[in-house]
């Protein structure tokens, strides 16, 4: 199932009495028009739509496959290539380093992530990784409260390595999954891309998780493939996806970083978390 | 002696990819293209000269989507009878708290009184985030306990505005979507109450598509009178701030490029042309 609006372009296709190239492009052009106006990136796109025409054009669709049925399959395909083999947090001890650009919901995830772990029998614990932004420490340490999991912080102390640091070296021996909630950055700051750098050495995390918004345009790819640079991402959040937005930017930064989307947001409580479905994303994507 | 469709296409379209990459939205870029097509079709021109004619064209009308509702926001205020009330609001983490302490910092220089009003009484650490604002920044907050009705915040803070003689009310209120229909609704009633002299949509550049969705629903609810676009900083191109304006024809008043509370400057059509034909 591709999304709304590409059912009447595909309908071309299954009415169609034969499937000519000048179809083949007509389906291709309807396909651009949606991923461009999910925020996928443009060069992205352009690739892709490039490849999806080439397959259609030379592929025979396989014994019992309708025409229509064999260009999903080879969009569908396309699209999975691109977001990489699914994979799922582990159920043990890890350390988890959230990062991202500025209000992606790293914070509000942090408590989602300790509630997701908390259902699965382990015990995890909020680090207020954020030294900059006012009042950081106070809405992580509200959150912990919320989903009643411990928190570590230090509301005087600057140096976000410090803090971290001593968080893990109270709770490493008592708490399971250590979450480290950080500042929002990008990739300009050259100081606060050094900062994640030196939280990342000093805590040696096992995942490194971009968060990024569902309406994040065409600074996704860019921006995770800096993030990708410094600390090497092992997953990525997309959130906010209780919005309109499509989330296309997921797919440039998955592609970008060459790591998959394990989790998705879709409000603003802690509860709003569930695991990632690539066809459910791609039949929003394109719809 | 005019153009051929298929022509018109072909020159455009290097145009369209690079409004594209600059986050303008893609259904912007289509009306702006069909607006233009008409006098490209019908207009005579040199040859070798038609790819600058194209883009002078594509210029234009971008430069005339961004002009065409410009005011000067201090005039406004100065002009204005006291308290001015400004609500901000806007899709989560957009910046909106962020966006009142510079108002109010820049206000200041201007020897303008303002107040804050802690109107997100929902978010973890919401009204610790907007008092440290206002304590920094040297202005009186009122602010409820969490989970308070941010209409009586909002009431409250006019009474004191007009007991004290401040000049503004600065309305912080929660980050929403669109689609939650409860929270567009609280949205709604806090302008009934506050009856806001401007209501501010706060958009993150960072946006790309979607602020269209947003900027045309957010109005449709309370009516946005001024664009604030964030986070221009990050590298965004800010192509958002074309599709906001293009949607709900209303004025970019400011643009945010930084942490800092001097880093909300007026926007400059000029500085937008530059980025996305840059
Ligand atoms: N609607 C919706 N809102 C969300 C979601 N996730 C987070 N938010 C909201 O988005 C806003 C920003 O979230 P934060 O967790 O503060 O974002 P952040 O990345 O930590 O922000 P910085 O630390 O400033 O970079 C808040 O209003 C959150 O409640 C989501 O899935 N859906
Ligand atoms: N780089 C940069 N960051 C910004 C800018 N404006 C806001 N931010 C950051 O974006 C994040 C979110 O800002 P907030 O002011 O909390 O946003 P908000 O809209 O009030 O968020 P909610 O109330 O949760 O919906 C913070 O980390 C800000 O420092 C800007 O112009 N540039
Ligand atoms: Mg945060
Ligand atoms: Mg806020």
């Amino acid at each position: 199932d591709l999304g709304d609006s590409l059912r009447g372009t595909l309908k071309k296709i299954a009415n169609a009495v034969h499937v000519d190239s000048k179809l083949i492009k007509e389906v291709v052009r309807d396909i651009q028009r949606a991923l461009l106006q999910a925020d996928v990136n443009v060069k992205l796109v352009l690739e892709l739509t490039k490849k999806i025409e080439k397959r259609a054009l030379q592929e025979k669709p396989p014994a019992g496959m309708s025409n229509r049925e064999h260009v999903i399959h080879i969009v569908y395909d396309e699209l999975v290539n691109i977001l990489g083999d699914s994979r799922e947090l582990p159920i043990k001890k890890q350390i988890i380093m959230m990062v991202g650009l500025y209000g992606q919901g790293k914070t509000t995830t942090c408590g989602k992530l300790a509630t997701f772990f908390k259902k699965k029998g382990l015990r995890p614990v909020l680090i207020a990784g954020d030294v900059h932004r006012p009042a950081a420490y106070e809405q992580l340490k509200q959150i912990s409260e919320q989903v009643k999991v411990p928190f570590y912080g230090d509301k005087s102390e600057k140096d976000a390595v410090k803090v971290v640091k001593e968080g893990l070296n109270k709770f490493k021996r008592v708490s399971d999954v250590i979450i480290v909630d950080t500042s929002g950055r990008h990739k300009l700051e050259n100081d606060l891309i050094s900062e994640m750098k030196d939280i990342f050495k000093a805590t040696k995390p096992d995942e490194k998780l971009l968060v990024i918004d569902a309406a994040t345009g065409q600074q996704a790819g860019p921006q995770a493939k800096a993030f990708n640079d410094a600390v090497k991402i092992s997953g990525i959040v997309l959130t906010k996806l209780d919005g309109t937005a499509k989330g296309g930017g997921a797919l440039s930064a998955a592609s970008e970083v060459g790591a998959p989307i394990v989790f998705i947001g879709t409000g603003e409580h802690s509860g709003d978390f569930e695991k990632f479905e690539p066809a459910g994303f791609i039949s929003r994507l394109l719809g | 002696r005019g153009i051929s469709e298929e022509k018109l296409d072909a020159l455009l379209w290097e145009l369209e990819v690079g409004l594209l990459e600059s986050d303008v939205a893609y259904t912007v870029i289509e009306s702006i293209k069909k607006d233009i097509k008409e006098e490209l079709r019908n207009a005579s021109f040199e040859r070798d000269k038609i790819n600058e004619m194209v883009e002078n064209v594509l210029r234009n009308a971008i430069s005339h989507v961004l002009k065409s509702s410009e005011i000067d926001f201090m005039d406004f205020i100065k002009s204005s009878k006291k308290p001015i009330v400004i609500m901000f609001v806007g899709v989560n983490g957009s910046g909106k708290t962020l966006a009142i302490a510079k108002m109010a910092t820049l206000l200041r220089k201007y020897g303008i009184s303002s107040v804050m009003a802690a109107g997100d009484t929902f978010r973890a650490g919401a009204i610790e985030q907007l008092s440290i604002h206002a304590d920094k920044v040297g202005v009186k907050i009122i602010k409820h306990g969490s989970g308070a009705d941010p209409a009586a915040v909002a009431y409250d803070a006019i009474d004191h505005a007009k007991a004290k003689h401040k000049d503004v009310v600065l309305l912080d209120t929660a980050g929403r979507v669109q689609t939650n229909i409860n929270l567009m609704d609280e949205m709604a009633k806090i302008k009934r109450v506050a009856k806001p002299d401007l209501i501010i949509f706060v958009g993150d550049a960072l946006s790309g598509n979607d602020a269209v969705e947003q900027a045309k629903r957010f109005n449709e609810v309370v009516g946005i009178d001024g664009v604030i676009l964030t986070k221009v900083d990050t590298d965004a191109k800010g192509g958002s701030a074309l599709s906001v304006a293009y949607t709900i024809g209303k004025p970019l008043l400011f643009i945010g490029v930084g942490q800092g509370y001097e880093d909300q400057i007026p926007f400059e059509p000029q500085w937008m042309m530059d980025n996305i034909f840059g």
